[in-house]
């Protein structure tokens, strides 16, 4: 038996279309403590890991640990039918082969519920080893979005490079080359609009902006992004989900040919 | 403009 009570269903709907257009389906990996989820998108370039804690459930009861494969697009097309406001239930049964979620309205005066098909998925599951970064930038997720769009005008792939200046994210294309450059600024009157750079070493590396573009949906769900930067590692871009989890992007560097 | 690597090279299966 498993029950999961979100009053701020319009979060569940934010994490799926953060996540939908990367990974088609994906293993949902119920437990006593929460809900995470793995998987790596098509050409294995990038992976998402979703975290969501039962802490931030009103209700949360999973009485064995389960896993239930589900296709990322209908899910996404259920929950679009879900008001911005609605608390949002998921239902499922030992053995089931459908999951249900149900739809509250804040006054209770509507209720729905959507059962959608499971699916059997092999789902490839990496170790993600703890890791110390050599650079970690954490920003403004509206203004790393703004310069992923904007370079992603210029050039198909981006130049992160963290020094103690700052970080600077660089491109070039067919016509012309751009350079922006963030440095630390924690003197701002909220702190989730601050650039705050922790770097051990220089750390300079290039990356496929379709896939950074594809991380930034994950926009609506934190005002602030980290980007954990180390040569020999991907590159993880997190976005926290207050109180709850996380969306964390991994994607693998474009390394010199 | 580089190769792109692949996750697998850097995280094993389990």
């Amino acid at each position: 038996m498993l029950e999961l009570r979100l009053v701020q269903g319009s979060l569940l709907k934010k994490v799926l279309e953060s996540i939908k257009d990367l990974v088609n389906d994906a293993n949902f990996d119920f437990s006593s403590s929460g809900f995470s989820l793995q998987s790596m998108d098509s050409s294995h370039v990038a992976l998402v890991a979703l975290l969501l804690k039962s802490e931030g459930f009103e209700h949360y009861r999973c009485d064995r640990n389960t896993s239930m494969g589900m296709n990322l697009g209908n899910m996404s097309k259920m929950l679009k039918c879900a008001g911005n406001d609605d608390i949002i239930t998921i239902k499922g049964d030992d053995g089931s082969d459908t999951v249900t979620f149900m739809f509250e309205s804040p006054t209770q005066d509507k209720i729905a519920d959507f059962e959608m098909k499971l699916m059997d998925i092999d789902s490839e599951h990496l170790g993600i080893p703890e890791a110390e970064y050599h650079a970690i930038v954490k920003m403004p997720s509206a203004e790393f979005a703004r310069i992923c769009k904007d370079l992603a005008s210029i050039g198909d792939t981006v130049v992160i490079s963290v020094t103690k200046e700052g970080v600077k994210f660089s491109t070039r294309g067919d016509i012309g080359t751009a350079n922006i450059v963030l440095r630390q600024n924690t003197t701002v009157d909220k702190p989730e609009d601050a650039t705050v750079i922790e770097m051990n070493e220089p750390v300079s590396m290039t990356f496929a902006l379709r896939y950074m573009n594809s991380f930034t949906k994950a926009t609506p769900l934190s005002n602030t992004v980290t980007i954990s930067m180390s040569p020999d590692l991907p590159v993880v871009v997190e976005y926290k989900i207050a109180e709850m989890g996380y969306v964390r992007f991994y994607l693998a560097p474009k390394m010199e040919e | 403009l580089g190769s792109q690597t692949v996750l697998p090279i850097y995280f094993r299966h389990l």
